[in-house]
C-alpha cells in the first residue's frame, strides 16, 4: 500500500507515530515509547475494489462481477485495513504491578479497497 | 484548510495539521485503552521502585515470555507480621481476582541472604484474604532453599484461586533443615523481603476463564 503524500487521493495509509510522552501516559506505559497510529483514507474508485485484494484472483473476481453487473454499481468501495499486527505492552496497573499483554490487530500496517 | 484543499476520502474540508495532531492523540488514548479493556487510565499509587522492577524484569528472560493470547502480571510483595521467632513472614498481594481468569502458571520468586544460615525448609501457605493467617490455611507448596541469591518457586495454579478478593496473602515458613538449636540470640532473616530483592509473583493469565460450556465441548 502506497503510503499517504499529501496530495495523494487514492487509497492509502495514512502514518502517524504517537509517543506516550505526548500523551502524558509515561508514568504507567513502560514499554514501547511510542507507538504507530495508521489508518486508511483516500478514494476507491470500481476499477481499484478489491485491491491490493487478499489474492490477485481475489481482485480479478471483484472486477469480472463489477462488468458483470452493471458498470457503475451502487455500492461504493472504501479504503480499509488489509493488514494487522498486534502490540505489546508493558505498563503498571492501579494496584502497581507490572503487567505484559499484547493487544491485538492495534497497529494497521496496509490498507486496500474492500 | 484552504478551499482547494478538500479531504480525500469525504470530499469534506481537510483539517488543519494542529487540529489532525489532537485528534489523532485523542484516538490514540481511545485505542490503548479499549485494548487494555481499562474505562481510564490506571491512578498509580504505589509504583514499585525502580531497582525492584528493573531487577524482576530481567528475571523473566524473553524466552520466557507468554503466548500472545495471554497477560504477564509481576506482582510486589508487601511484608506484614513477620515474626521473626517463627521465622515466618506474611506476603500480601494486590492482583485483580483470580476467579475470574484463567490462571496458567504462578511463581514466588524469593532472594535468599549471602547470611542464609544453611539449608532452609521453605513451606508456604495461603492464607484467606480477610483473616490473619491464624487456623485456616492451605499449605500450597514445600521447597528446600540451599543457596543464597534469586529462587522461583513454583506454585500450584489451583490453589491460588478462590476468593474473589483481590488481595492474595501468603505465609512463608522458614526453618532451618539442620536444627542448629545452638545459635544464640535471634535467627537473622534468611530471605530478602524488603528493598530492592523483594519478593514477588510472576502470574500467567489469560484474558477470561474458559466457559464450562467450552470446557466440556473440548
Amino acid at each position: 500500500t502506497p503510503t499517504c503524500e499529501p496530495e495523494t487521493p487514492l487509497c492509502c495509509r495514512r502514518d502517524h507515530y504517537v509517543d506516550f510522552q505526548e500523551l502524558g501516559w509515561r508514568d504507567w506505559i513502560l514499554q514501547p515509547e511510542g507507538y504507530q497510529l495508521n489508518y486508511c483514507s483516500g478514494q476507491c474508485p470500481p476499477h481499484l475494489a478489491g485491491s491490493p485484494g487478499i489474492a490477485a484472483s481475489f481482485h480479478s473476481a471483484v472486477f469480472s462481477l463489477l462488468k458483470a453487473n452493471n458498470p457503475w454499481p451502487a455500492g461504493t468501495s472504501c479504503c480499509v485495513p488489509t493488514a494487522r499486527r498486534p502490540l505489546s505492552l508493558l505498563y503498571l496497573d492501579h494496584n502497581g504491578n507490572v503487567v505484559k499483554t499484547d493487544v491485538p490487530d492495534l497497529v494497521v500496517e496496509a490498507c486496500g479497497c474492500s | 484548510q484552504g478551499v482547494e484543499s478538500t479531504c480525500s476520502s469525504c470530499g469534506g474540508p481537510t483539517m488543519a495539521p494542529q487540529a489532525e495532531r489532537a485528534l489523532v492523540l485523542e484516538l490514540a488514548k481511545q485505542q490503548i485503552l479499549e485494548g487494555l479493556h481499562l474505562t481510564s487510565r490506571p491512578r498509580v499509587t504505589r509504583p514499585p521502585p525502580q531497582a525492584a522492577l528493573a531487577r524482576a524484569l530481567r528475571r523473566l528472560q524473553p524466552s520466557r515470555l507468554a503466548p500472545a493470547s495471554r497477560e504477564e502480571v509481576i506482582s510486589f510483595a508487601t511484608v506484614t507480621d513477620s515474626s521473626t521467632s517463627t521465622g515466618s513472614s506474611i506476603l500480601t498481594f494486590h492482583v485483580s481476582p483470580l476467579r475470574s481468569r484463567h490462571l496458567y502458571h504462578a511463581r514466588l520468586w524469593l532472594h535468599a541472604l549471602p547470611s542464609l544460615p544453611g539449608a532452609l525448609h521453605l513451606r508456604i501457605f495461603r492464607c484467606g484474604a480477610r483473616r490473619r493467617c491464624r487456623g485456616s490455611r492451605a499449605l500450597l507448596a514445600e521447597h528446600q532453599v540451599t543457596t543464597p541469591g534469586w529462587h522461583a518457586l513454583t506454585l500450584p495454579s489451583s490453589g491460588l484461586r478462590g476468593e474473589d478478593s483481590a488481595v492474595l496473602k501468603l505465609q512463608l515458613d522458614c526453618r532451618p533443615l539442620e536444627d542448629n538449636s545452638t545459635v544464640v540470640g535471634q535467627p537473622r532473616r534468611p530471605l530478602d523481603t524488603v528493598g530492592h530483592q523483594r519478593p514477588f509473583l510472576e502470574l500467567q493469565m489469560g484474558a477470561s476463564e474458559p466457559g464450562p460450556g467450552r470446557t466440556k465441548r473440548r
